[in-house]
């Protein structure tokens, strides 16, 4: 149990170190940041706990309740994709994960999950302008008053050039 | 790509049947507030075998459509279903899988595997088999979860590892 | 004690029921939604419970947690607005409250903040485009990273006719 | 309008004296994720007295401005105080009154109005006077707080109403 636990551990706390720099890495920090998981009792790990640290590039160290709401989001999202990384499920779904980002870190976000989208498939249901216009199909969900229903309706951007998705969307 | 589309009968605030889809590698669902989108994910997670308790609702029943008007329905008439049509890769033309989720009108769930009744264990392995282990969730973030990840205990952490290996 | 609080309850939910419905109204629902306040106990109100209950524009009557993120919001919003008409302190700090809102409800929630502004000073942190296109004044937050310290800078907008600011700002 | 200014002296991520504002009717606070907007809001909720507790902090030495260097400071020379300066109205000329409220090097709090040291209580009864109760709080919704409002439960209702009458 120790030994699949510990294998488990490793292998997410070094995929967490490669993603949470990946993902706050910019021109003005190109190191990024530093996250890293610490167990309380590394010979029977069930029993201890485990502390997730993350910091964000040119801070200090600082508890996790001490972060910005963005900053714990960012956090969250690389923790999700490590543990996703070591046992991978063929898809994933995330509702308005992006609710505290600003558009740096949208796009940052964005820009993570297209270079996997040939190792996941992705379903994001996003308010914000950038996630359409960065995925390859969209659906568009409307609420039809009369029945009381919702409807949605399907857009393959793909066939499309630029990014402006003008075109007709195929009914359903 | 795993997720092709999803065929949803009277689930939540999707009446009648319909077909959402398709799905491509990347995909965003977008919509005004209140439109239905957290229903989809509702939707595909229900499919999945996920509990209603994580699905907004206390109840199976309340997960079937209810119309805007008062009028009651005659009980025994009220069922709802979702089917996940799966396919191991793109290309077209490569095998389907139909993963189907029913709530009767006793109240209570049926499974099928490519339009035949199975156990609820069985559904579960074939879904493991294609990687999608329910218990771990770690491939699902509801609305309003994320923040809580990064603030998730210790010992939450280490149950949340536990589950994965 | 019981005569306090029945003022106040009375107030407020009839405060709320004209909140509400302007903070849904559109052209497509001209009558927007309906919301109040129930006891279920009005003897003694402060022995039992309060309930809440909305109902956005042409839905049934669902239980609160039944309403999608946004549709929550902008009651919670509404509710908000309606127990600050009872006791107006003299100002009002929001922290990202447009988070799940989509571009049409953030619309309608700026454009009452800005009918009120006469009556109580708002102060709004926000993400989106929108609050800062119709507010009054700019503060903008920036981290100094030679020091490791915030620094902010402010822009009055009254000073510009349109709305898009691109004058300098005061420096602090 | 009430809030004219603030100014804020080694308070969270504020280093050194730095004045706020001027705020104007309807202010927006601006700026990219991490940078201090939330920050912002605390110093102002901190100098109506609310506790520490709600503003992401257990201790009230957290709130004290702390380098990103390692380099320990001597805890002596720790002091952090933010002032609110209020005016009755926005019309130029009109009095001001400062509320201060200091953390010292011992960490308690000392609070002043208009630059006189006053107790804890006639500081809130001058507070009281100008209509901000920061029982009842009504007026500051902290980040993420929002749905959380309509969530509350019958019994978190009641007492909220009992609070404000
Ligand atoms: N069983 C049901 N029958 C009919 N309508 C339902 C049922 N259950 C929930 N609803 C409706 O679905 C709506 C919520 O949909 P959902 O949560 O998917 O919205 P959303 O698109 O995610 O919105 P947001 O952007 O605000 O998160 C509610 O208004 C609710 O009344
Ligand atoms: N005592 C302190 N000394 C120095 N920095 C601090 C102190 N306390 C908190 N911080 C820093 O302040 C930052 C958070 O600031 P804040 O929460 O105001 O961000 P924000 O602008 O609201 O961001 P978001 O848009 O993500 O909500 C953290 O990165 C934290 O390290
Ligand atoms: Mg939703
Ligand atoms: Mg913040």
């Amino acid at each position: 149990r120790a030994k699949t636990f510990n294998k488990a551990f490793g292998a997410i706390d070094t995929a967490l170190k490669t993603i949470y720099r990946d993902l706050t890495k910019s021109s003005k920090h190109p190191l990024g940041g530093n996250a890293y998981l610490s167990l309380d009792d590394s010979d029977e790990p069930y029993l201890g706990g485990l502390k997730y640290n993350a910091m964000p590039p040119m801070k200090r160290f600082r508890d996790m309740e001490h972060l910005s709401g963005g900053e714990k989001t960012v956090a969250a999202l690389a923790l999700l994709f490590a543990i996703h990384s070591f046992k991978p499920a063929p898809f994933f779904v995330m509702d308005e994960v992006d609710a505290a980002l600003d558009n740096v870190n949208v796009l940052k976000v964005c820009n993570y999950i297209r270079q996997r989208s040939g190792d996941f498939q992705c379903i994001v249901i996003s308010l914000k302008d950038m996630f359409y216009e960065l995925s390859e199909s969209l659906i568009g969900v409307c609420r039809d008053v009369g029945v009381g229903s919702s409807k949605t309706l399907s857009l393959d951007l793909t066939k499309y050039d630029q990014i402006e998705p003008e075109g007709e969307g195929e009914k359903r | 790509m795993p997720v092709k589309h999803l065929e949803v009968e009277n689930f939540k605030s999707y009446s009648g049947s319909q077909t959402i889809g398709p799905f491509k590698d990347f995909t965003c669902v977008v919509g005004p507030n209140g439109a239905g989108k957290s229903n989809l994910m509702d939707a595909l997670s229900f499919v999945l075998g996920v509990n209603q308790k994580d699905l907004r609702s206390s109840k199976l029943q309340e997960l079937i459509f209810r119309p805007p008007s008062q009028k009651p329905t005659d009980p025994t008439k009220l069922k709802a279903s979702v089917t996940l049509v799966y396919a191991d890769s793109f290309d077209a033309g490569s095998p389907e899988t139909r993963f189907t989720r029913e709530i009767t009108p006793k109240g209570s769930s049926e499974y099928k595997v490519n339009k035949k009744k199975v156990t609820k264990e069985n559904y579960e392995a074939a879904l493991s088999d294609i990687n999608v282990l329910v218990k771990a969730r770690n491939f699902l973030v509801f609305q309003g979860d994320v923040e809580g990840i990064a603030r998730k205990t210790p010992k939450q952490l280490v149950d949340m590892l536990e589950n994965i290996s």
